[in-house]
């Protein structure tokens, strides 16, 4: 996956 | 994680907690928005799915398992136990125009076209405006108990830290997260009229009252 899907945030 | 997302996360959970203090000691929801908790608790569901098949950190976990618990419990409170504290008579706006157009959005602007980036996408939208039916509130009455404004302050405050931590994590990190970032810009913009009385009157001491 690219970086900008990793959804690590809130 | 970096201390402006930290700061953010905090602020956050510092809205939360002011909101559930606001509605336990005042045993009333007035001048609470039903609707704006009603989308916050649709934001949650729809962007956290992920807690069920995917591992970010601890914090990560507690967090959302928080942020849905919290939604979801003050939305009980808000319908059952302080009932009658809420007039749906001046929570009067159209949630479909939010709803409809987030979701629009989301089937068009996403990383990849599948359920759960589509939900996500839609969960960021729907954030970015689910407090304009609590703020339309607020421009109906005019006015607002200090410790509503202490919540929407944080509230507000929470997003607008995140926008110095993508920034930070440009630069750092290399990433960008275009949806987020636009999606957050707009979120803090709503707000400004809100800060603006917020930092002028209530850090003050004044009473939170909109101009005639």
């Amino acid at each position: 996956l690219p970086h900008f899907i990793q959804h690590d945030e809130l | 994680m970096n201390f402006f997302r930290l700061l953010g996360d905090l602020s956050h959970l510092a809205s939360i907690l002011i909101l559930l203090h606001k509605i336990k000691t005042t045993r009333s929801c007035r001048g609470l928005s039903f609707k704006t908790q009603a989308l916050y608790v649709a934001v949650f569901i729809t962007r956290y799915l992920d807690l069920t098949y995917r591992w970010v950190s601890l914090y990560n976990f507690v967090m959302k398992l928080f942020f849905i618990g919290s939604s979801c419990a003050t939305l009980y409170l808000m319908r059952y136990k302080y009932c009658p504290t809420h007039d749906p008579s001046i929570d009067t706006f159209k949630i479909e125009y939010l709803v409809g157009p987030c979701a629009i959005l989301a089937l068009i602007f996403n990383y990849k076209f599948s359920v759960s980036e589509v939900l996500w996408s839609f969960s960021i939208f729907l954030e970015s405006v689910a407090i304009l039916p609590q703020l339309f509130m607020l421009q109906r009455t005019g006015e607002a108990e200090t410790i509503t404004t202490h919540y929407l302050a944080a509230l507000g405050i929470y997003r607008a830290f995140y926008i110095p931590n993508w920034i930070y994590r440009y630069f750092t990190e290399g990433v960008v997260d275009p949806i987020a970032i636009v999606a957050g810009i707009a979120q803090t913009g709503l707000y400004l009229d809100f800060f603006y009385v917020y930092f002028t009157k209530v850090m003050q001491g004044e009473k939170f009252e909109l101009p005639a």
